[in-house]
This record gives C-alpha cells, sequence and structure tokens, in this order.
C-alpha cells in the first residue's frame, strides 16, 4: 500500500537492502513496508482527555506540539483540547523563536502543560522542519521555556 | 549493553558513528513468540546522563524507523540516496540524538520489522499495544541497565497521541505498583496527535477556514447549518455543506497543505480497497485520512463514486446514476 502524497521510496529501498537488514539485526523473510496493512487494530481506548489529566496532575511534564499547515490533525483541535483541560494559564500565548525566527507560538499552563505550535510545519514536524524541532525538544528535555 | 545488539556499521555510511547504535528484538511474550524491533541511538552528547527517549510513529500500523529515516535520525538519507543505489550518507544535523538517547520501536507486532509467530497476535488494539510496549520497555532496560537513571520520556506523533498517552499510563500504574525495575519516568511530547474524535473531528472546518481554504462564506453557511458541530451532521443541510467543504480541500495534500502530493510511479503501489470499500491507507490516522473520516462519519459511508475509481475501475455514468 502506498501512503497518500507520501513517497516512501528511500527508506524502503533501504531498509529492504539484504546488507542493511545484516547491519541492523532485522529479520530477512518478510518486507518492510512504512505502513502495514498486516494488522487488524481496534482503537479501544477512548478520548485521551482522561489520560493526559491523569498525567499531568500526577506532575508528568507534556508538551503536545502541532505543524501548523497538517489538516491531518489540525492545531485547531489541539489547541482546543489543550485548552478544554481547564488549566490555569501560566505563560501567556506568546511567539517561540528558533535561529532568531519566530517559529510558532506556544501557550503553558499549570501543570507542567505546554502547547506550541509550528509554523509553516506539516504533519512530521521534523521532517518539514528539523531545526525548530530540534529546538523545541532539547529545551524541552532540558526543562527550558 | 547486549554487544550482540551493536551495530558496527550503517551501509551507506563511510565515516565513523557519532555515538554507539544498537539494534535487535525483544520478545515481550515468549509462548506467542511475539517479538518488537528496536534501533537504539546512543546520546552523542552525554549518553551517561542524557535522557533516554523512546519514539513512536502512528498510523496505527506505521513504523518508527520512519523517524529514524525522514525525521530526526542521525543520518540525511534524503540527500543521500537516488534509487537504485546507496550513496554516502551524510550526518543529520538536527538528529535528536544530540541530546537524548533514543530508541525507535516498531510497535505492535505486525509493524515495520517487528513480528510475531503466531498469526493472532496480529488482531490488536491500543490497549494490548500499551501493554505489549511496557513489558517492551521493562526487558529493554533489563538489557541496557546502564540507562536505568536516566531521565525517561516518550514521545510520538499522529496516532501515537494514542500510544503515548496510553503507554505513559501503563508505565505510571507500574511506577506506582512498585513494577521493577523501576522506570525514571519524567514526561512526554506529542506532535500531531489524535486525542479525542470530537475535538480532532471538529478542527478540520475552523483550519480550513482559517487557511483560506474555504470561503467566509461557506464558512458561514457550515457554522450556521451545522451548529458549530461538524461530526455528526445535525441535518441534510448540514451533511451537504460539509461536501462542500470536503470539495474544496480534497486535492490537497493532507499532511502540509502547502506542498504538492506526491504520486507514487509504481502501479504495485496504487491503493487498494478494503472489503469494506473504504480505502485503507492510512498512515498517520486510525481509519482513514482525515476528510473521509469526516465523511464516514457524516453519511455513515466513505465517498461512494470515488472508492471504485481507486480500485482501477472507473463507473459508467448509468452506474454513476444509478448510486
Amino acid at each position: 500500500e502506498s501512503v497518500p502524497c507520501i513517497n516512501d521510496e528511500v527508506a524502503t529501498e533501504w531498509l529492504n537492502n539484504e546488507s542493511v537488514r545484516k547491519a541492523i539485526h532485522a529479520e530477512t523473510d518478510f518486507s518492510w513496508e512504512l505502513c502495514t496493512s498486516r494488522i487488524e487494530f481496534y482503537h479501544d481506548s477512548g478520548s485521551m482527555i482522561k489520560y493526559h489529566m491523569n498525567l499531568t496532575a500526577k506532575g508528568y511534564r507534556a508538551l503536545i506540539y502541532s505543524g501548523d499547515h497538517d489538516m491531518c490533525v489540525p492545531f485547531t483541535g489541539s489547541e482546543a483540547w489543550t485548552r478544554s483541560l481547564g488549566y490555569k494559564i501560566v505563560d501567556e500565548w506568546r511567539p517561540w523563536t528558533s535561529n532568531g525566527q519566530v517559529a510558532g507560538y506556544t501557550q503553558g499552563y499549570e501543570n507542567n502543560l505546554t502547547f506550541l505550535t509550528v509554523k509553516g510545519s506539516g504533519h512530521t514536524v521534523p521532517e518539514y522542519k528539523p531545526r525548530e524541532a530540534f529546538d523545541l525538544f532539547s529545551r524541552f528535555l532540558a526543562g527550558k521555556p | 549493553a547486549p554487544q550482540s545488539a551493536l551495530v558496527t556499521q550503517i551501509p551507506g555510511f563511510s565515516g565513523t558513528l557519532p555515538s554507539k547504535h544498537y539494534a535487535g528484538y525483544v520478545t515481550v511474550d515468549q509462548s506467542h513468540g511475539r517479538n518488537l524491533f528496536y534501533y537504539f541511538v546512543e546520546s552523542e552528547g552525554k549518553p551517561a546522563e542524557d535522557p533516554v527517549v523512546l519514539w513512536l510513529n502512528g498510523g496505527p500500523g506505521c513504523s518508527s524507523l520512519d523517524g529514524f529515516v525522514y525525521e530526526h535520525g542521525p543520518f540525511n538519507f534524503e540527500k543521500a540516496m537516488t534509487k537504485g543505489s546507496l550513496l554516502q550518507l551524510q550526518l543529520n544535523p538536527y538528529s535528536w540524538s544530540k541530546v537524548s538517547n533514543i530508541i525507535y520501536l516498531d510497535s505492535p507486532a505486525g509493524v515495520g520489522f517487528s513480528y510475531s509467530k503466531n498469526e493472532t497476535d496480529y488482531e490488536t488494539g491500543d490497549l494490548k499495544t500499551a501493554s505489549d510496549s511496557h513489558t517492551f520497555l521493562l526487558k529493554w532496560f533489563e538489557l541496557y541497565p546502564e540507562f536505568l537513571s536516566n531521565p525517561f520520556f516518550i514521545a510520538g506523533e499522529s496516532y501515537a497521541g494514542v500510544y503515548v498517552p496510553t503507554l505513559s499510563s501503563e508505565v505510571v500504574k507500574g511506577i506506582d505498583a512498585g513494577v521493577t525495575p523501576v522506570l525514571n519516568f519524567k514526561g512526554y511530547l506529542v506532535g500531531n496527535g489524535v486525542t479525542d474524535d470530537k475535538f480532532d473531528g471538529n478542527a478540520l472546518v475552523p483550519f480550513a477556514h482559517g487557511m483560506g481554504l474555504i470561503s467566509d462564506d461557506l464558512y458561514e453557511e457550515v457554522n450556521k447549518a451545522c451548529g458549530g458541530s461538524y461530526i455528526y451532521p445535525v441535518n441534510d443541510t448540514c451533511g451537504s455543506k460539509l461536501e462542500e467543504v470536503d470539495k474544496n480541500i480534497e486535492d490537497l495534500n493532507i499532511y502540509d497543505i502547502l506542498e504538492p502530493c506526491y504520486h507514487s510511479t509504481d502501479s504495485s503501489k496504487n491503493r487498494k480497497v478494503t472489503k469494506s470499500g473504504l480505502p485503507s491507507s492510512f498512515r498517520l490516522l486510525g481509519e482513514t485520512e482525515r476528510p473521509l473520516a469526516v465523511r464516514k462519519r457524516m453519511f455513515g459511508r466513505a465517498w461512494p463514486l470515488r472508492a471504485p475509481v481507486r480500485d482501477g475501475i472507473v463507473p459508467t455514468w448509468p452506474e454513476l446514476m444509478d448510486n
């Protein structure tokens, strides 16, 4: 199967190369596919809102980020559900920067929950905006704003 | 770390690896022979101190090696390869392994390089996936105990908006119950993640309007007809207005509205149609791409005229009229 609009030729070719398989200790008797239809999958966990509530209430840090040009899971939904948790805003909506440029916008909530957009990025943020993605990732891990 | 899992060379890369790489399988169910594949990249910074991050791509059904190859892995593949030949891989200056130890996990069994000897395992769901991934983590940290004290994060995108919180919840339950080894779990990241039917389903129309993909007039009409809720159309007018919205956006690249849509030249890769008549390609969402998912909820079926076309069958005009 091919995924709509996605070119997966490089990964498919590299990961199905015999020498690559051997080098990375992968089984060789089936082919690698970006996305498989081999599995029959059930979404049996319902809404994730309750999970986010429980995890953030326990003090675990969460960063919810959105490439703002993605139409698959648009940022408008992520922005809405993070706001719906009802947490107090501790860092008002503001631009964040990467390499001296505005890279998107962010809003911080109590309980260590942050929502953040990445301007001009599609669905897979590090693919479309590698530098900005690296900055948001490394700052989050380091506990920096 | 198990030396048998050490990756000593990467085909296409001629230099010295900037950090240690390991790859292999962890058996999460011995009786079924359910094995999950991982690729572990040690940090290029301070591996003994830097966080350990588990990365999960979505689908469901998509390999996390997507993240390794196309997103934040140590190499730039796109610039290094042309069809049919392995060229010189370059290092990725924005690799997430610059600041973290990162595990790319293919999950559930059946995805990417992960597999089961018992094919009934290929029928699975969110909860079993989370449980298996938790088992994987416990066993993985037993294999790599030197990383147990490092801060641990779980990250992913798209349908991993489900994987990440459900797995995080399992991890926390394990910690609270005193399950060993005790993971030093600190938090999680979700990018463009699936979260909730209502919020995700209602997001598209305001997004399409905000991005200028639909007119102000159409936005006002659909909003008025549907009362601001677009998942379950409340009446026929709402349904037909949503269809108009879909017509405005259906030819765009769903993953980035400003990017062209790539079409494979390989005819064997044309979309297949599932038994239900729905296209089954779903890289990053539970069912299908979002507009189709919206349609499915709208009408209880998806795109009745286009499905056969995608299957290579072009209906005649009388057939269309019959439908």
